[in-house]
């Protein structure tokens, strides 16, 4: 009934003419790419594949920490869905991190990050629970009562259809009016990746 | 100020919305 190979990651490098082709990246840097993903896929169980495990440890450098968020990001790279990370995912993923990729794109994945139910728009009870898990996540103290404070005036200045959600073209007027919520969604060091893992050239399988 | 603060500045503070992390050797 299924078509299994659907669900079946591919393992290594593939084509990266072809991703070249459908990202931001040029061939070098998506070959540069794969040394951080082999670093970064090798780091618990090395079978090219990245696992949540690995995720978080190359994010947190800790297997310990939990996050709503990095297991946002983690799912929203996962689109097959199949609870690890190809290379191929991971670089469409990262293409969007890039400074140079369309800002729509941003604006499309900031607003599946917190989509936290995939509803089409986030509510009122979504954005608590973020704001409560980033406190938590980082330590931070404030009370109830500044929280709904907060939230009220998120909601007063994003929700201008007074229904109670943020849907997507209310995200994206909030986001355009303050560009700074899109930060989080831009990479510098992605600029710089052929300089970083300069032994991607030892592996390159283009001339130059 | 955190009142005067926008929900989603806050929460776009989280580590774990920080990839820049994954670069780290």
């Amino acid at each position: 009934c299924c078509d299994f190979d659907l669900y079946k990651e591919s393992r290594g490098l593939g084509d990266p003419e072809i991703l070249a082709r459908e990202t931001v990246f040029s061939v070098s840097e998506v070959e540069a790419l794969y040394e951080l993903f082999k670093k970064i896929s090798s780091a618990v169980i090395d079978d090219g594949l990245i696992n949540k495990e690995e995720f978080q440890l190359a994010l947190f450098k800790t297997n310990k920490k939990e996050s709503l968020f990095a297991d946002r990001v983690f799912d929203l790279f996962d689109t097959k869905h199949n609870g690890i990370l190809g290379f191929e995912e991971f670089a469409r993923a990262l293409s969007v991190f890039h400074p140079n990729a369309p800002v729509d794109d941003k604006i499309e994945f900031s607003f599946q990050l917190y989509d936290l139910k995939h509803q089409g728009f986030i509510e009122r009870q979504e954005v608590k629970q973020m704001v409560v898990a980033t406190l938590a996540e980082s330590g931070m103290n404030l009370s109830d009562d500044v929280i709904e404070s907060i939230i009220d005036k998120t909601f007063e200045e994003a929700d201008t259809k007074h229904d109670g959600k943020i849907d997507k073209e209310k995200w994206r007027i909030l986001v355009l009016r303050h560009p700074s919520l899109l930060k989080n969604v831009t990479l510098q060091y992605l600029k710089d990746i052929t300089t970083t893992f300069p032994s991607f050239v030892f592996h390159s399988q283009v001339a130059d | 100020k955190p009142v005067t603060m926008n929900a989603f500045e806050l929460i776009s503070t989280s580590q774990g919305l920080n990839l820049s992390s994954l670069f780290e050797k």
